[in-house]
């Protein structure tokens, strides 16, 4: 039912159906290469849902604060001496979010680095005994969360010595 | 002679399905999903 | 004419209306729910001239608050798509009509007003407001919630029939945005495997909208920038097809072939390359493999173009069939086929050949087809070519590698390669038929161009279909073609060369 598929004369034919000739086609062309659609304009701002939403009493706020998605709050965050938890934990249980983004950004700033192999962040404690192109080992400090107890538990940061970074796992 | 179809950032021997991560015709890069940085089981 | 006195006014109060509610934080389908049918009150969602005059109206508004800086903002064309996907949604469906009736008449009213809008701004067309409208419409409208229930089809098509519309060579502005569009990963795929393949028409039109665009530049092989850029694109989304979609490729190659210029190779090779999924190849450089004694080598391959289009057409379609039924001697179909084949003055220019080069590969392939039919009637086992020997189908081959000049013949050369493909009874017969003129013909003039033919298919990137390479194997191997006797296997030391690197590649 589409019929059959015209041979390439009456493509080409000038005017056949609103067709244009070929130098008219190749002007318009090289104007769209000038134009070609960027990679944002296919993407779309990603509405965050929450993967493990806690419940919360309808009286609390049931969408986020406009401003956790401020730069300025995040860098604020990541400059006082509030300590990283607050970055952390936006890192862990905020993903897939634009603060996300913000709190790696500030927790890099500090000079933590994103292991892909273990899932954790790492700092230099010192200065690495050894640093070559694809690796650096040395003793690190590395953001943990350790049970000590039903009650006694949380987030820590314990000393790694020893340990090897090998850059291909650095995000 | 033509191009080396293999530069062009598609993987050919994958077994899976290209098109589902096929970003666009102009990219060799495959459609980069939302990075997953799975948390630790032990941080539940 | 123009919109009744007003109604530009109303409209934009009833778009910034939508705006706010768009602009509540969380879901608020039910404040969509309400202005859908505020819309439907004031009588703008009838499906009338009004309608198209209320969405026209709409997207004047978005195209130009996109284009007003210098960045783009894609706000009000968001929010644009967005009504068009409420109203969809939320449009209450009265027995006749299907929840989707407007979408078409929104989709035309986009057409149109793309259509308009290169036309008057030519190269200071901008695309991208268009193309972002498009990309909303496949992220809402193709991954459709359940409330479409099975319309998902109808949509698929609707947007295929509006990309056919837009095709590059009505709006050459439009071409790269629309490439991306038709091989979006929430299109392309869906509209090849929606319904059992009832989709795949569509897109074997859009894909050949694409090679009708590019054909004149592609033949003439110096490619400018923006021709090339697209030509790669193109590239990777037959890469995309021939890996996920090869059946789909195997269907239609017939008519890419009409429309994909013989100097794009490597293009072609990768339609010719595709086998269906389920199929495996025997490695071509196996010693003594037996061709013939391939299950698959005595099957059809399904064709899903009208081989046979181009012969009525051009009104010769009954004359074919006579002599292929009748073979009379004497008669002066065969010799009055050449002229046939041959293009009128005036269209040599724009073809880029004095030969009407889809009737050539309609003729090849149907003759072929039909000589394959008559012997299947007399039940002899198709694997065996010596009972085509003698055959209606062979003299007009014959006819045509004699009387051909050399462009002729290496276009009617093509046309028998273009069937050299996965194991079927068509590759096995055009196998036989390339080797049986190479091997009949007392000129070497005819040799060689048989020899470039397939050498040409050969020297380029991989991928290279599996039939031309067993012909290949087969013409320098049998000793029945005594091919390394042929003085042009040695014309030129990197001739030799090339033949001893190619004929190693090739076991």
């Amino acid at each position: 039912d589409l019929g059959i598929i015209g041979d390439n004369i009456s493509a080409s034919t000038p005017n056949s159906g609103g067709m244009h000739d070929q130098s008219y086609n190749l002007q318009m062309l090289e104007a769209a290469y000038y134009r070609l659609p960027q990679p944002k304009d296919s993407e779309r701002a990603k509405t965050y849902t929450p993967r493990h939403p806690a419940a919360t009493p309808p009286s609390y706020p049931q969408v986020q604060a406009p401003i956790v998605n401020n730069p300025a709050f995040w860098e604020r965050l990541g400059a006082d001496t509030y300590g990283t938890d607050t970055l952390f934990f936006s890192f862990y249980y905020q993903q897939n979010t634009y603060q996300q983004y913000l709190a790696a950004r500030e927790l890099k700033k500090q000079s933590w680095r994103y292991h892909r192999k273990y899932n954790t962040w790492f700092q230099r404690h010192e200065e690495p005994k050894v640093a070559t192109d694809d690796f650096e080992q040395g003793t690190y400090v590395y953001f943990d969360f350790h049970i000590a107890s039903d009650e006694q538990h949380g987030w820590c940061q314990r000393i790694k010595t020893e340990f090897t970074f090998e850059y291909s796992y650095l995000e | 002679l033509g191009l080396d179809l293999t530069t062009l950032g598609l993987n050919l021997n994958s077994s899976e399905t290209l098109h589902k991560k096929f970003s666009s015709p102009w990219s060799d890069e495959p459609v980069r999903g939302e990075p997953e940085f799975n948390v630790p089981g032990c941080y539940y | 004419d123009f919109d009744p006195a007003g109604f530009s006014e109303q409209v934009s109060a009833l778009f910034t209306e939508w705006y706010q509610i768009c602009e509540l934080p969380g879901a608020n389908d039910a404040a969509c729910a309400r202005h859908v049918s505020l819309l439907q009150q004031r009588g703008l969602l009838k499906g009338d001239e009004m309608t198209d005059r209320f969405f026209r109206r709409i997207m004047e508004l978005s195209v130009s608050h996109c284009l007003s800086s210098e960045t783009l903002s894609f706000l009000a064309i968001d929010i644009y798509a967005k009504l068009v996907f409420s109203v969809l949604k939320f449009f209450p469906a009265d027995q006749g009509s299907s929840k989707l009736s407007l979408l078409p008449k929104v989709l035309a009213v986009t057409v149109k007003f793309i259509l308009k809008d290169a036309e008057e701004r030519k190269a200071s067309f901008n695309p991208r407001p268009y193309f972002r409208l498009f990309v909303n419409w496949l992220l809402d409208l193709c991954s459709l919630d359940p409330v479409f229930d099975g319309a998902n089809f109808q949509v698929l098509t609707g947007l295929a029939n509006a990309f056919h519309a837009i095709q590059p060579l009505k709006v050459p502005g439009f071409s790269f945005a629309w490439l991306e569009l038709v091989s979006h990963r929430s299109f392309m795929p869906k509209l090849l495997t929606a319904n059992a393949q009832k989709g795949w028409p569509y897109f074997q039109r859009l894909l050949v909208d694409l090679f009708q665009f590019m054909e004149p530049f592609l033949r003439k092989v110096q490619l400018g920038e923006p021709v090339h850029f697209l030509y790669k694109g193109t590239l990777r989304v037959l890469l995309v097809l021939l890996h996920d979609f090869p059946e789909f490729l195997c269907d239609y190659h017939f008519s890419f072939c009409d429309v994909i210029p013989p100097s794009c190779i490597q293009m072609r090779n990768i339609i010719l390359s595709a086998f269906p999924r389920n199929m495996r190849l025997p490695d071509p450089s196996t010693p003594n493999l037996k061709i013939d004694l391939l299950p698959e080598i005595t099957q059809s391959p399904r064709i899903l173009s009208e081989v046979d289009a181009a012969l009525k057409a051009k009104q010769i379609k009954n004359e074919v069939d006579e002599y292929l039924k009748t073979r009379q001697q004497g008669s002066a179909f065969l010799t009055e086929l050449k002229q046939k084949l041959l293009l009128s003055p005036n269209d040599v220019e724009r073809a880029g050949t004095r030969y009407n080069v889809p009737l050539i590969n309609s003729l090849v392939l149907y003759v072929g087809m039909q000589a394959q039919q008559l012997q299947a009637g007399h039940a002899q086992s198709m694997a065996n070519m010596s009972a085509f020997l003698v055959s209606a189908a062979l003299d007009i081959f014959q006819t045509l590698i004699m009387d051909l000049d050399t462009e002729g013949r290496y276009l009617f050369l093509n046309a028998v390669a273009n069937q050299l493909r996965y194991p079927n009874n068509h590759t096995h017969y055009f196998s036989f038929i390339l080797l049986y003129l190479f091997h009949e013909s007392n000129q070497e003039t005819i040799q060689e161009q048989i020899t470039r033919v397939l050498l040409e298919r050969l020297i380029v990137n991989r991928p290279h279909p599996w039939g031309l390479l067993i012909t290949f194997i087969e013409l320098i191997k049998n000793p029945r073609y005594s091919f390394w006797s042929r003085s042009f296997t040695r014309c030129a030391s990197e001739i030799e060369k090339l033949f001893e690197s190619v004929s190693r590649s090739f076991g």
